[in-house]
């Protein structure tokens, strides 16, 4: 479903290159789930950013579901993104002046449902991630691991068939890291393929594989 | 040092009003190192920014070293938070047009160093947070967990009597955790008074007791 050869990312700074992904090779089936983890500043965003075609890269190929992913024109990218990609951002990139509600409710917009249904499957998205009570807040009302929470149910809302999570579970008590799991858990029975990015090894457990990242490479 | 009776806070929302502490009673001694634990929209941020005086409160007392805090003019908070606390916000709150190294600095104009002590001063602990090669990154050119050592440093810079760190290890790995709790036990050492919130035990562990809250209310 995924696959990296010989990926390289650098960055520009000033009049210098500094490469931050070298030789990354990685194979991901579907309805795999997979947790990455590795040492902070280590390159797990910038990987993220890459299967989620936020990103280009500078060398090697990245494969999804059989077609390369470089050099996408900014239409291509957004429309893969939306038909395929559920992305949960590791600071949350919730829209300030939408509610929870509404903010959940926005990627619905590209399944052509009424306002009625999208309402509705916010609601009970919301509801299943412990926020019934908050749809109405602005972000700037809600804690940060009810922004986190809310930054989740997005990604969530219209069933991608490629979940990408940053770090979902960083602000969450493990009851509500434990909540967050389980709808992932579900979606996976239901055939998504899951990329998790964590520090923590009790949620990489309920995961199916942990790949490993140090430096900007796979170990 | 803090003492807090009988605290009440509510935001207002529109017409409503949303009570989210309630009856709070805490005491905290000259050179305790406290965990604040509890789940996440519990009402940890919000009592850590009264305590940060960033926030006024409703009814009841905040006691500062002595001194009532209530309804203070901006001035005369702006004094207090200076002089004597270091705040570690939960979503960092870093200047996005400063370098590392130049938000680190900026508290340190306050104690009247020169620039080269203030530049020696946050090199030295940006280094001890790991983040050399790294001073003269933008935070859009840093990872989440960076960014957040920044924030760390910045609050640490000027050895504050009272730190008050809002999740400073949620984006972290262990390794990075431990040196940050490190820094923090040291100071301690050298008598800071440290509130930490934190969703994880072992972090909580590492402190000298742990006050839980639940639904605003100290349990
Ligand atoms: N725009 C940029 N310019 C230069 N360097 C960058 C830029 N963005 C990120 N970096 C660097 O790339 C490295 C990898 O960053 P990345 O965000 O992928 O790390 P990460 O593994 O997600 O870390 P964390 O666990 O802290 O979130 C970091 O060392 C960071 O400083
Ligand atoms: N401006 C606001 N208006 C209304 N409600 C608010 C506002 N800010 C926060 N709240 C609510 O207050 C409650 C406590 O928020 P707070 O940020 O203190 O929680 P927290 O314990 O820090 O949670 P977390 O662990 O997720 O960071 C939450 O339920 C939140 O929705
Ligand atoms: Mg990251
Ligand atoms: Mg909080």
């Amino acid at each position: 479903m995924l696959r990296l050869i010989d990926l390289q990312k650098s960055y520009r700074l000033g009049q210098t290159s500094i490469a931050i992904l070298h030789q990354i090779n990685l194979s991901i089936e579907s309805n795999e789930f997979i947790a990455l983890m590795g040492p902070s500043g280590s390159g797990k965003s910038t990987l993220l950013n890459i299967l989620g075609i936020l990103d280009d890269y500078d060398q090697g190929e990245y494969w999804l579901d059989g077609t390369l992913m470089k050099s996408l024109t900014e239409t291509r990218a957004a429309q893969y993104r939306n038909r395929f990609i559920g992305f949960v951002f590791q600071s949350f990139n919730l829209l300030s002046h939408l509610t929870a509600l509404e903010n959940v409710a926005l990627p619905l917009r590209y399944l052509g449902q009424s306002l009625h249904e999208r309402t509705n499957c916010s609601k009970s998205l919301l509801t299943q991630m412990g926020l019934e009570g908050r749809f109405h807040h602005l972000p700037t009302e809600l804690s940060g691991g009810q922004r986190q929470r809310v930054a989740i149910a997005r990604a969530l809302a219209t069933r991608p068939r490629l979940i990408l999570a940053d770090e979902p579970t960083g602000n969450l008590d493990s009851s509500a890291s434990r909540e967050i799991l389980d709808v992932f858990s579900t979606l996976h029975r239901d055939g998504a393929t899951i990329v998790l990015v964590t520090h923590d090894e009790e949620v990489a457990r309920r995961t199916q594989r942990t790949v490993r990242i140090r430096d900007g490479r796979v170990v």
